[in-house]
């Protein structure tokens, strides 16, 4: 989280505000909801309080504009610039003007209008932007379901305010996990057409061979139609694929686009109701098979046919001698399965059928 | 395809976007020391956005400038 220079913040808690014009896009009463509810998350954490003025000059005044509105700070027509606030202080401090040349909405429809209220708001009362991708005062706009603050934000604005009295019970989005922290372990990794993607929580790292520096992205922000937790993922390249399983569900991906007809259950691919969870899948290019980790054993799909092999579910450690008997992630590169299983990855010789090296999970990371 | 770098729009979008949210000072790039300063807050962004901090116009930085956004700069006054 970052501050404004000087650490500007309003010297007293109790703080008026006023919403000084209305979108045409919601009803006045959804805008004047999601404002109040927009500020109730920063008042859940701190010892704020936020009064409604109707008239005259409040701390914060709230308005819609388009283009050039009055402080030379114009908008720039749809998309783009969403809106800006002004860090505490008088006059023009604190407040919040929404680009109304936006479509503002109630829902996961650009541009849900209490998401980016709440965002500017955290301005409005001295937070800066968040190099974190997923708390609240990250510059991007996403959309997200839940508790909009992450721990990032509720220990910023807890450094200028201090806590809430009265200890409300919040349930802040975990921060984003440190790539190069040494106890990282993943939910799942896969291949998408020659990147390696790594699912891990709410995020997704995407290693490009041309660049070295993993790019790390909300799962939700590239397809929001998928859950925010991830347990498996696999690259079936002869049909351009890619599969993400979660629980019991499963969707396929051709590229960043989700294909139609999915999500449909695991239980299609011939797993017998029992299975309530895929831990790793991994396509095997030469084989045309994909092995489907549960627990202590795995199966084997075979892609031509589109069936489960006979003789399956079989024990990992029976025939992958020299690991752990659960996996987190697994991965095929040139002959070699790479099995994930905590802050581990095992590089498991697929002929020889034995493991070669042992490295930390994140390795692949360069740290 | 031509290099995302060389595309002038993309320029002329960084240009704008590091004005808005970086401070780079306006003016018109060409002379050495205004090329550096473009660079130098390439190098800021991609360092915010814990991009690869190249100084240069990749497809990475791009994509990240193009995405819907808050106002408010993300460093400095």
């Amino acid at each position: 989280y970052n501050h404004f220079p000087r650490k500007l913040k309003w010297q007293n808690t109790n703080i008026t505000f006023r919403i000084v014009n209305y979108t045409p896009d919601l009803k006045k009463s959804d805008v004047d909801r999601a404002i109040r509810n927009a500020l109730n998350v920063w008042a859940d954490v701190t010892p704020l309080t936020f009064k409604k003025l109707n008239e005259g000059i409040a701390d914060i005044m709230i308005s819609f504009g388009s283009k050039e509105h009055g402080d030379y700070n114009p908008f720039d027509g749809p998309n783009g610039l969403l809106a800006h606030a002004y860090p505490p202080g008088p006059g023009i401090g604190g407040d919040t003007h929404f680009d109304e040349d936006e479509h503002w909405t109630k829902d996961s429809s650009t541009y849900n209008l209490f998401i980016v209220a709440a965002h500017e708001l955290g301005h409005a009362l001295g937070m800066s932007h968040s190099s974190d991708p997923g708390a609240l005062m990250y510059p991007v706009y996403s959309y997200g379901e839940g508790f909009p603050l992450a721990e990032d934000d509720i220990e910023g604005i807890q450094e200028l305010y201090g806590p809430n009295p009265n200890h409300r019970k919040v349930k802040p989005k975990p921060d984003a996990p440190q790539k190069c922290d040494p106890m990282l372990s993943f939910d799942a990794v896969t291949e998408l057409r020659g990147e390696t993607i790594i699912f891990k929580d709410r995020f997704y790292w995407r290693i490009h061979p041309q660049f070295v520096e993993p790019e790390q992205t909300l799962i939700k922000n590239t397809w929001p139609s998928l859950p925010n937790k991830v347990d498996a993922a696999y690259e079936n390249p002869e049909k351009d694929q890619v599969f993400i399983f979660s629980g019991i569900r499963m969707w396929a991906l051709n590229g960043y686009t989700l294909v139609d007809g999915y999500p449909k259950y695991i239980h299609k691919l011939g797993l017998p109701k029992s299975v309530r969870k895929i831990d790793a899948a991994v396509h095997i290019r030469e084989t045309g098979k994909t092995l489907l980790f549960t627990d202590e054993e795995y199966w084997s799909y075979d892609e031509a046919s589109g069936s489960m092999d006979t003789g399956y579910p079989r024990s990992i450690e029976t025939d992958f001698p020299g690991m752990g008997d659960e996996v987190d992630a697994a991965a095929f590169h040139y002959g070699y399965l790479y099995f994930f299983h905590e802050h581990v990855q095992y590089e498991y010789s697929y002929n020889s059928r034995k493991v070669i090296r042992v490295l930390r999970a994140n390795s692949i990371f360069n740290c | 395809g031509p290099l995302p770098h060389d595309n002038p729009d993309n320029v002329r979008l960084a240009e704008r976007y590091l004005h808005r949210f970086y401070g780079l000072p306006a003016g018109l790039r060409g002379r050495k020391a205004s090329l550096d300063a473009f660079q130098d807050k390439i190098k800021e962004m991609q360092e915010f956005f814990k991009l690869e901090v190249t100084g240069n116009l990749d497809e990475n930085t791009l994509d990240v400038m193009q995405q819907p956004r808050c106002g408010v700069p993300d460093v400095g006054e």
